[in-house]
């Protein structure tokens, strides 16, 4: 449960329009703020977006998350 | 190598994640 609002808090400084959704424009945006380079970004964007439609869920979020708790895929 | 490709995403991913994790815990 813990890990679900965590994921969910994080979904919400990425989706700063709650949209329901984070798309690679967003991510590119915390760039500053998470002194992270441009490329870098892309690369989380690619390793979190699953199905690789271009925009990442909450679902798609919370498994990138585990994954970088746990090691892997968990849910 | 699949290996190393998911070797390089967990870093990706550990990078991104302790940003937000010490953005959270930085901040009031």
């Amino acid at each position: 449960l813990a890990l679900l609002e965590k994921s969910r808090e994080f979904f919400q400084i990425c989706d700063r329009e709650e949209k329901g959704f984070i798309n690679r424009a967003d991510l590119q945006h915390l760039q500053t703020e998470l002194s992270l380079s441009s490329n870098e970004l892309q690369d989380v964007f690619d390793v979190l977006d699953a199905d690789q439609n271009g925009s990442l869920t909450l679902e798609e979020f919370t498994t990138g998350f585990s994954q970088f708790l746990f090691g892997e895929k968990t849910i | 190598d699949p290996n190393i490709k998911g070797a390089a995403s967990e870093g990706v991913l550990a990078n991104f994640f302790n940003s937000l994790l010490s953005k959270k815990t930085g901040s009031p």
